[in-house]
């Protein structure tokens, strides 16, 4: 069975999908099979992978609908060894719209078991990267995954919703999801000559201590750079320093998960 | 009456907040009675003005639920002349419990019309800070607002989203109220040793021409440090690029308006 893993946390802009696409890839680059399914009507994974407007004809919202199974809609990506469940503005429907339905926390962890009973194509790992939010697409990642992987943007505000986050996550451990831990927490957009980035990191490695990976993620222009030629950091630059940060924090992921 | 200026971005940390609590401080320098209104779950705008958690017995939650009116609510803060309506986490419970009502859209609306009839206090202007989604929360901001100010990150992800953030504007100008239109788009975390700054900065200005500020808030590390001393950057650090930015374009939106 492959391990899914959710990238998780409310607060804006900290590196989510940076994080789901850079590292997929670099687990990709280690030959495991991944999947990455953009759970943001956002869809910014969706175009960090390359895969453009036109051709999300089958998106996570009419699987999650149920006008489409998940098998037809998986893309390849630009990354050998990496497809893409994409997304679209249609999405942004489905808070509203789940809410109506019975078992609504489940219906990702639904579709996700029924297409792992039925492909004979399984990933070897799972990402999901989650909008913005505590609402009810990033409770339904959380139910339909092992562990939750939190970037943290080394700054203030990011901090302080950190807790909230955990105790989200707790909560769903306990009334749906028994097997749900943070799998770890990754600090992104370090930038080493300004004291804020320090005093974040001293907090978090005090309070979470090897919750934290020990791989930290630079501020790196080059990251930024990337999406909008379509690829990944590690396709687009595999040198710079933020891409071979992802890289030493894919080997660090994999330890943990005891795959290395 | 006050106008009320609505915050709004769906993509996550572009600066929605910073934006928030430095102009709304830079207008109450102009002298102007201003109030800021928390509608993010997170409840980084309260921070970032001082309020802390133990003083947020009354939120916007509590207002939007009835359980008290919009004038108890109401708190000072570290800047004379601005004063808050604080948020705190219970508010990411009420875009679940607004879907029942009727009249959901109108929720924020309805509250801040009762508080502005009956006090003797009225404020000039009001920001609405809004949570980084296009769910009920922006929308009921959206209704209750005459103008959109969008903070745009320099950055590619930021770029792709502005047009779901436009149609959403439009649609809710055409089904709710008449009255709303973009005040206009803010650059922020400019960085002019980057290129990809620059593309963005040119391509906004081509699609969007007067409707982005002259002024841009350029990337500044004394912002990101203000939030954990509880004040806005005007207050720790005038003189510094980032807060004479946000000087600069509280001058602007006020001759917009045609204040100045
Ligand atoms: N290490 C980094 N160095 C420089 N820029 C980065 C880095 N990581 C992410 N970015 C940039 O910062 C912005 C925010 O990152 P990203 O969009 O991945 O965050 P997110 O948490 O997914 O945002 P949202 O909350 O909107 O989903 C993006 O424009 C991205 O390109
Ligand atoms: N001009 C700037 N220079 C440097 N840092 C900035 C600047 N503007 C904002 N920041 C920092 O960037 C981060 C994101 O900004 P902010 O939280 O205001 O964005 P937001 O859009 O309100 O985020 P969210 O989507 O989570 O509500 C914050 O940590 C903030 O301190
Ligand atoms: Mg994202
Ligand atoms: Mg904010």
């Amino acid at each position: 069975r492959p391990r899914v893993l959710a990238l998780a946390n409310q607060k804006g802009g900290v590196g989510k999908t940076t994080t789901a696409v850079n590292l997929a890839t670099a687990m990709a680059a280690y030959r495991l099979r991944v999947l990455v399914i953009d759970l943001d009507p956002q869809g910014n994974a969706s175009t960090g992978l390359g895969v453009s407007r036109q051709d999300r004809r089958r998106d996570i919202y009419a699987v999650l609908a149920g006008s489409t199974d998940l098998q037809s809609a998986v893309l390849p990506t630009v990354v050998p060894g990496l497809s893409l469940v994409p997304s679209t503005p249609d999405l942004s429907g489905a808070e509203l719209e789940l809410v109506e339905l019975a078992e609504r926390e489940y219906r990702v962890r639904a579709v996700l078991e029924q297409y792992l009973a039925e492909t004979s194509d399984s990933p070897d790992v799972v990402f999901i990267d989650c909008p913005p939010s505590l609402g009810l697409l990033t409770l339904n990642a959380l139910v339909a995954s092992g562990g939750v992987l939190v970037p943290l943007q080394c700054e203030f505000y990011a901090l302080e919703g950190l807790s909230m986050l955990l105790q989200t996550v707790e909560r769903i451990r306990r009334s749906f999801n028994p097997q749900l831990a943070v799998q770890g927490v990754v600090l992104t957009m370090f930038d080493g000559r300004n004291n804020l980035s320090r005093q974040v990191e001293d907090d978090v490695r005090h309070h979470m201590g090897d919750l934290v990976y020990q791989t930290v993620i630079p501020r790196n222009v080059r990251i930024s750079e990337a999406p909008s030629h379509g690829i990944p950091a590690l396709v687009y630059d595999l040198r710079c320093a933020g891409s071979q940060a992802y890289v030493k924090l894919a080997r660090e992921v994999l330890e943990r998960e005891g795959r290395l």
